[in-house]
């Protein structure tokens, strides 16, 4: 059986928000010891969700047994919604499962709601991912990635990152002109969060779909920083930390024709 | 001007 408790809904709702118009269908894995893990690709094989909820990230959490619950994140989409961001949310499993028990308290009120979601077997590839070493890491804070890459989307349908040890430059060119952002490391002692990290083992040139990357800011809210690892001829690696644990995406570059 | 590549090119399929 698996029963895992939500401080807060809201947690859960941030994560299917971030990656459910990138992947409709995934399974996740429940165990006692890794908590909830899930791999997702997209349908055109270019974005790659990794999502680990750890126990840490739960009140409570308890699986007896490994589980896979098989989920259409456009419906518990529908259910999470129900529900209020404060609410203390519970998600509940038998050992196994045809549907998925969602629970919502109230924290003032007494009241509680309850629904059942259909689980799905869903048929996913899932590809090896080896610790990779990176050329560079960028971490900078989450909403000014989002902006660069929601404003730079009106430019132009890729948009190049270009790493060098004092800098990182992003770059569009489309039909109606050209525009650039150019970033430099910086250290906020007050609001670390607000810094700009560049860590470099060489420079990087790397282009991107503005698409993949509008997804991939769905993800904001979850942290107020995003760390981005890139190597060249390589998919990039987006990071959101979460209370305990992380979402990755990873995303396939573009090459020149 | 680009090709997007695929994530499959990269890593491999369990």
């Amino acid at each position: 059986m698996l029963e895992g408790k939500f401080e807060e809904a809201s947690l859960l709702k941030k994560v299917i928000e971030s990656i459910k118009d990138s992947v409709k269908l995934c399974n996740f894995n429940c165990s006692q010891s890794k908590g909830i893990t899930v791999q997702a690709i997209d349908d055109s094989r270019v974005l790659l969700i990794a999502l680990k909820i750890d126990s840490g990230s739960f009140q409570e959490f308890r699986c007896d047994r490994d589980l896979v619950l098989g989920l259409d994140l456009e419906s518990l989409s529908k259910i999470l919604k129900q529900g209020n961001n404060e609410d203390y949310l519970t998600i509940i499993a038998e050992d196994s499962p045809d549907s998925l028990l969602v629970v919502f308290e109230d924290k003032k009120k007494d009241r509680i709601s309850e629904f059942s979601l259909k689980l799905m077997d869903i048929d996913s590839d899932v590809l090896t991912i080896d610790d990779m070493e990176h050329d560079c890491s960028i971490t900078m804070p989450a909403y000014e990635f989002a902006k660069i890459a929601r404003d730079m989307k009106t430019l132009s349908e890729s948009l190049q990152i270009i790493i060098t040890k004092d800098s990182v430059k992003f770059n569009a060119e489309g039909q109606i002109g050209s525009g650039s952002i150019i970033l430099k490391p910086h250290t906020d002692m007050e609001k670390p969060d607000e810094s700009i990290k560049i860590e470099l083992n060489q420079p990087v040139v790397l282009t991107f779909g503005a698409k993949y990357l509008n997804d991939i800011v769905k993800a904001t809210a979850l942290s107020s920083t995003v760390t981005i690892k890139l190597t060249d001829k390589a998919p990039a690696l987006f990071e959101y930390r979460l209370p305990s644990g992380y979402l990755r995406y990873y995303l396939a570059p573009k090459f020149d024709d | 001007k680009y090709k997007q590549s695929s994530l499959l090119a990269f890593f491999n399929a369990k």
